[in-house]
């Protein structure tokens, strides 16, 4: 449980920026 | 109820419990070493006093009691210490926010109001795909009138060659011109009966 | 800070212990050996007493070093101070991903919606010359047609 929450906090602090960068590839993609 | 304290865990990189137990850990490993080596200078103690009575199993004992009252009494000030450190140095403050969540207050967006978001881009984009599609109809239109203009002006300017070339000739108005030619063809006709007539 | 408040706790921590401990106890304990050498006793505990400590504050400079404490400690300490003036609880996850995410795009929808916008104005302006021309295109052939017409019905 312990290690699912840190793996949580770590996923939940790092994705985000991932996300957001896939997010803006297929966004600028589309718009080409 | 177990506070998962996930939010620290995310600042962290661990959980404030598994930290805490790593320190009771670490203390009581430390405790019991060093109850494990005052034992044994006893007992070596022990064994080089002559006539000494005592018994190993004794000193055992000794060591079990003592450590037991200590180990009740560490159990108890960690409970404290860990309450403290839990709150007061491990826990983040309800109102702080980590910075990478900063854009969760800047952007406070409710579901809908995403979803209204997402849903005004996707009218824009296919306002744009419509002014795409009406910029190439009215390209395309202006390259068909490019090629009807050109033909045009060219059978205009066939016009106005021609009248040029009768007026370069003297020949002034067409429609005149024409009707005199007419007229005179007519006297040439009527001249080419009467030649006949006489002739017969 | 918070590392001064971890350190001073953790002293406090040890020292209650070590008074817990107390030779008293130490000696009442291995009261067979401290009958038979009350200075040993003394300075095994003693020794005891100082190993302890030693012991338990080695431990916590390897922790301490181990987790990056005081970093983190101090980190937190100006986040903390940061907010200080933000009343009420902040956000908190809200164990939905997907709904959290929204946010960290947000930003980038509101520039691409800004974006197309722009576009969108320049497409349409853009586009209203291009109609203008057309509409002007329009005008001048009908024009060239009445002009050949009329020429046409003068050769007629």
């Amino acid at each position: 449980f312990d290690e699912l929450i840190v793996e949580t906090g770590k996923r939940r602090k790092q994705w985000p920026k991932k996300i957001l960068m896939h997010a803006i590839q297929t966004m600028k993609a589309e718009q080409e | 109820a177990v506070d998962p304290m996930a939010y620290e865990a995310q600042f962290f990189g661990f959980t404030p419990q598994t930290c805490m137990l790593r320190i009771y850990l670490a203390f009581q490993d430390c405790l019991f070493e060093v109850m494990q080596v005052v034992e044994a200078v006893i007992l070596r103690k022990v064994d080089k006093m002559p006539d000494c009575n005592i018994t190993p199993s004794q000193v055992r004992k000794c060591t079990e009691e003592f450590l037991l009252f200590v180990k009740d009494r560490f159990d108890k000030l960690f409970d404290k210490m860990e309450e403290v450190l839990l709150q007061q140095v491990l826990s983040i403050p309800e109102n702080v926010l980590l910075p990478e969540d900063k854009v969760h207050e800047q952007y406070p967006y409710s579901p809908e109001q995403f979803r209204a978001l997402q849903e005004e881009i996707r009218q824009l984009q296919l306002q744009c795909r419509a002014e795409a599609a009406a910029e190439q109809a009215l390209r395309a239109e202006l390259e068909e009138q490019k090629v009807v203009k050109a033909e045009l002006e060219k059978i205009l300017q066939w016009f106005n060659d021609l009248e040029k070339t009768f007026r370069e000739q003297g020949i002034g108005n067409l429609k005149e011109c024409l009707s005199f030619l007419t007229q005179s063809s007519k006297k040439l006709q009527v001249v080419m009966k009467e030649v006949e007539q006489k002739s017969e | 800070g918070r590392a001064q408040v971890f350190t001073t706790v953790v002293d406090a921590f040890l020292e209650e212990l070590v008074a817990a401990g107390s030779y008293q106890k130490f000696g009442r304990c291995y009261r067979c050996f401290y009958k038979l050498q009350p200075q040993l006793t003394r300075s095994i505990y003693d020794q005891f007493i100082s190993q302890l400590q030693s012991s338990i504050q080695e431990e916590i400079q390897e922790l301490k070093s181990e987790g990056n404490l005081e970093g983190l400690f101090n980190s937190l300490d100006k986040i903390v101070e940061e907010a200080k003036d933000r009343e009420g609880p902040a956000w908190r996850p809200s164990g939905i991903p997907e709904q959290d995410i929204h946010s960290a795009l947000v930003p980038y929808l509101l520039k691409h919606r800004s974006y197309l916008r722009q576009v969108l104005r320049k497409k349409e302006e853009e586009n209203r010359k291009v109609a203008e021309s057309v509409l002007a295109g329009r005008d001048k052939i009908v024009e060239l047609q009445q002009l050949i017409q009329a020429h046409k019905q003068a050769w007629q």
